[in-house]
C-alpha cells in the first residue's frame, strides 16, 4: 500500500497519531505514549479494484488494462485496510490494577482496493 | 472547508482539518475504550508505587521465563493459536493488595478484580505472590486460607486453606487460579487471603509491607469478544 502524500486522491493510507498526553490519558496508559490510528481514504476506480496498492506486477497492469475497457460496469470499489497490527496497551482499570492487553487490528499498516 | 473541496472517497464536503482532527480524536477514544469494555476512562484513586510495579514485572517476567515453551517441550496445540481476529483477547492482570483487618498473628488482604472480566472469562493462571520477613531462621507454618463472600454476600466462606512452611525471608507464590475462576463465576470481584501464624509465633508479615515486597496476584485471563466474522 501506500501512504498518502500530497494531494494524491488515490486510495492511500493516512497517518494520524493520537497523543495520549494530549488527550489527558497519560494517567491511566501507563504504555505506550500515543495511538497510530492511521486509516484508508481515497479513489478506487474499477481499474484499481483488487490491488494492495499501486505497486502492480505486469499482470496487475494488463489486468488493469481489461478492467479499464470494460468500464461499462462502471463500479468503485472501496479503499480498506489491507494490513493491521494489535495495538498493546499497559493501562490502570477501574480497580486501580494495572492490565496488559493486545488488542486486535487496531493499526491500519496498509490500504487497498477491494 | 474551502469551496469545491470534497472528500475523495464519499465525495460530500471535506471536513475543515480542526473539526476533522476533533472527530479521529472522538473516533480514537470510542474505538479503545469499547474494546476495552469500559464505559469511560478509568480515574485513577491510587497509582502502583514504581517500586511495587517494576518487582511484580520482573517477578512475572521470570515466571513467564521458567514455564516458557522450550524448544524440546511440545507446545500445547490445544490451546487454539491467538492469531488476531479470532475474537480472543488475552489479559495479563497483576492486582496489588489493600489491607483488611490484621490481628497479631493474622492478617487479611483484599485483591479486586477489574469488573470488565465477566462471566466469559477464562482465568488461565493466576498466581498469588507473597513476601515473607522473618526476623529470625527458624521454620514457622503459615496458614493460607481464600475466603469468598458467600451467596448472600454477607458472610465470608473458606475456599481453601493452604499450610506453608516459611523457613527464610523472600518471596513464595501460591496458585489461586481456581479460586479466582469460581469468584468471577458468581460475579464477585474481591479475593480475600487471610495468613494466619499460630498465636506463639511471631508474624512473619511486615506490618507496613515496604513497597517493592507488597503482595499482589498476577493473572493471565483469556475473553472471548463478540467478534465479527468477515466473510471473503
Amino acid at each position: 500500500g501506500i501512504d498518502c502524500s500530497g494531494d494524491s486522491q488515490m486510495c492511500c493510507r493516512k497517518e494520524f497519531f493520537v497523543d495520549f498526553k494530549e488527550i489527558g490519558w497519560e494517567d491511566w496508559i501507563i504504555q505506550p505514549e500515543g495511538y497510530h490510528m492511521n486509516y484508508c481514504a481515497g479513489l478506487c476506480p474499477l481499474h484499481m479494484a483488487g490491488i494492495p496498492g499501486l505497486a502492480a506486477s505486469f499482470h496487475t497492469a494488463v489486468l488493469n488494462l481489461i478492467k479499464a475497457n470494460h468500464a461499462d460496469a462502471a463500479m468503485d470499489s472501496c479503499c480498506v485496510p489491507t494490513q493491521r497490527r494489535p495495538l498493546s496497551l499497559l493501562y490502570y482499570d477501574r480497580e486501580s490494577n494495572i492490565v496488559k492487553t493486545d488488542i486486535p487490528d487496531m493499526i491500519v499498516d496498509a490500504c487497498g482496493c477491494t | 472547508a474551502p469551496k469545491g473541496v470534497w472528500c475523495p472517497a464519499c465525495g460530500l464536503a471535506a471536513l475543515a482539518p480542526a473539526t476533522q482532527r476533533d472527530v479521529l480524536i472522538a473516533l480514537a477514544k470510542q474505538s479503545i475504550l469499547s474494546k476495552l469494555h469500559l464505559p469511560d476512562r478509568p480515574n485513577i484513586t491510587k497509582a502502583t508505587s514504581r517500586g511495587a510495579l517494576l518487582t511484580a514485572l520482573r517477578r512475572m517476567r521470570a515466571q513467564h521465563m521458567d514455564t516458557a515453551v522450550s524448544p524440546g517441550m511440545t507446545r500445547d496445540n490445544s490451546v487454539p493459536h491467538l492469531r488476531p481476529g479470532l475474537g480472543l483477547q488475552e489479559y495479563e492482570i497483576l492486582s496489588f493488595a489493600e489491607s483488611g483487618s490484621s490481628t497479631s498473628h493474622s492478617v487479611r488482604l483484599h485483591f479486586l478484580f477489574t469488573q470488565e472480566l465477566s462471566g466469559s472469562t477464562e482465568i488461565l493462571q493466576a498466581t498469588l505472590h507473597l513476601f515473607w520477613a522473618v526476623p529470625s531462621p527458624r521454620t514457622r507454618p503459615v496458614t493460607v486460607r481464600l475466603l469468598q463472600p458467600d451467596t448472600t454476600g454477607l458472610n465470608m466462606t473458606v475456599a481453601s486453606e493452604t499450610q506453608m512452611e516459611v523457613q527464610r525471608a523472600g518471596w513464595a507464590t501460591l496458585d489461586v487460579g481456581q479460586a479466582v475462576q469460581n469468584l468471577i463465576g458468581q460475579g464477585s470481584q474481591r479475593l480475600t487471603v487471610e495468613l494466619e501464624v499460630a498465636e506463639d509465633w511471631e508474624s512473619p508479615f511486615l506490618a507496613g509491607h515496604s513497597d517493592s515486597h507488597w503482595p499482589f496476584v498476577a493473572a493471565q485471563a483469556r475473553a472471548r469478544t463478540p467478534h465479527r466474522v468477515q466473510r471473503r
